[in-house]
């Protein structure tokens, strides 16, 4: 499901310079996550960067072939500036393909795919699926979540036949969407009755924008009330 | 009272409608109302037409907002309503297209009700459905089931939703309004919103009123 566009077509892949600060921050997460999969000793980062591209899909995939290389660091030191070791000592362990796909909004990334062959080898090898990279971390259950958002999200826009003129307007939908779903939560954690309350029609927007569209400002306006004559009480069973 | 009562069952209401994206629930309460008056004491339901106020109401602004009792002063003004097929609803303001020879349903006056639920419920039994207005917060992401949400989101005096209570009772010992709403039969329980009955939730008891039909 991941590989199929939410809101069109994907946006045709962009090359990327090793300065892009999106890619930089694919690259650190892409680099944390081979590490956490790997039994090796030392850290290995990303010594460089062969080529990289991004994609608008539903977010950003970054998808990166890099080299990379033991540093002096023990995985258990956890320091980030590591030094790699001297060029002469240097030892090209691998060369990686990473499919990184980042959602800004939520301020989550996915490792989609990792593929590493030792830098000799002319072919990458799929060394590991992303379930076995993994452990079931906060992070993954997360990314879980993610994913059964955009599920949601998805079954809304179908349902309630919903169309976003551009993908910036899709993103925001989604955050609204995402927002109003805990807002629901909390009125059905909270409420004393028999209700339930969910995903509705009215769930990709805001408080504001429900409240100028369909409601009625007015009628809480007191003074702009014109008076009427009192009810009589109901007489009989 | 009765222990409960819908007018649902007694053939007073018509199906629900869709105001669209248009702040035209007053509309929509006020000719629910009457819709209900002039069948109990004519013996026809005909569905009336709010498009009718959104572009003839002088006194009230349309998609934009509006208030029952203004509503009903515009009527007994321009001298009734049309049907829904005459003057169809548009979602739009438009210039105001009524004719007098179209009217299908008059009324003659306006009355305010009680405050008390239990009165409320008890003029319904007897007179009809009420129009009524409540703070809608909850509202937005209601599926079914009977709401009583916490006063905190539902404030009394917020009140920004004009609807129609067209019966009461209790579901699983739990006392509830049934009020017909205007967002389409694909919103709540096909249309209908089930509200807490008896502490004033929602500010339900500030504003019933009721056409009167001689």
């Amino acid at each position: 499901d991941l590989d199929r566009p939410l809101f069109g077509p994907p946006g045709s892949p962009v090359k990327l310079l090793d300065s892009d600060p999106g890619l930089k921050k694919a690259v650190l997460f892409a680099e944390e996550r081979y590490n956490l999969g790997t039994n090796a000793m030392h850290l290995r980062r990303v010594s460089r960067i062969i080529s990289a591209s991004k994609q608008l899909v539903k977010g950003i995939r970054y998808t990166i072939t890099a080299e990379l290389s033991n540093t002096q660091c023990k995985k258990s030191s956890m320091l980030r500036t590591c030094d790699f070791y001297p060029e002469s000592h240097k030892l090209k362990t691998e060369v990686c393909l990473f499919e990184v796909w980042d959602i800004p909004w939520q301020g989550s990334s996915t490792l989609l795919r990792q593929k590493c062959h030792p830098a000799a080898e002319s072919s990458p090898k799929e060394t590991n699926s992303v379930d076995e990279l993994v452990p079931p971390t906060s992070q993954a259950l997360q990314e879980q979540e993610s994913v059964k958002l955009l599920g949601m999200f998805k079954e809304f826009m179908v349902k309630y036949n919903k169309g976003y003129r551009t993908q910036e307007e899709a993103d925001q939908r989604l955050q609204i969407f995402h927002q109003n779903l805990k807002t629901a939560e909390k009125l059905q954690s909270l409420d004393q009755g028999s209700a339930e309350y969910g995903v509705t029609k009215f769930s990709d927007l805001t408080e504001e924008e429900f409240s100028s569209i369909y409601l009625n400002p007015l009628l809480s306006q007191r003074n702009l009330h014109r008076p009427m004559k009192p009810a009589a009480p109901a007489r009989g069973p | 009272a009765p222990d409960s009562w819908d007018w649902r069952d007694h053939g007073a209401v018509t199906s629900v409608k869709n105001q669209g994206m248009c702040g035209s629930c007053w509309a929509f309460s006020v000719t629910g109302n009457i819709e209900g008056q002039w069948f109990l004491k004519n013996g026809t339901l005909v569905s009336l037409s709010e498009q009718e106020l959104v572009d003839c109401d002088k006194l009230d602004n349309a998609c934009r907002g509006g208030l029952p009792s203004n509503a009903y002063a515009s009527i007994e003004t321009l001298g009734g309503l049309e049907t829904e097929a005459d003057y169809s609803y548009t979602g739009h303001k438009a210039s105001c297209d009524f004719t007098s020879k179209k009217v299908v349903a008059y009324i003659n006056s306006s009355l305010e009700l009680s405050k008390d639920e239990k009165e409320i419920a008890a003029w319904l039994a007897e007179n009809g459905p009420v129009s009524v207005a409540l703070n809608a917060f909850a509202m937005q992401f209601y599926k079914k089931g009977v709401s009583h949400p916490l006063r905190i989101f539902c404030n009394p005096w917020m009140i920004d939703h004009a609807v129609l209570l067209v019966g009461y009772g209790e579901r699983k010992g739990i006392p509830f309004w049934a009020i017909k709403n205007s967002w389409g039969e694909d919103y709540g329980e096909q249309g209908y919103y089930n509200l807490y009955r008896g502490s004033k939730l929602c500010g339900i008891n500030q504003m019933g009123s009721s056409a009167v039909v001689n």
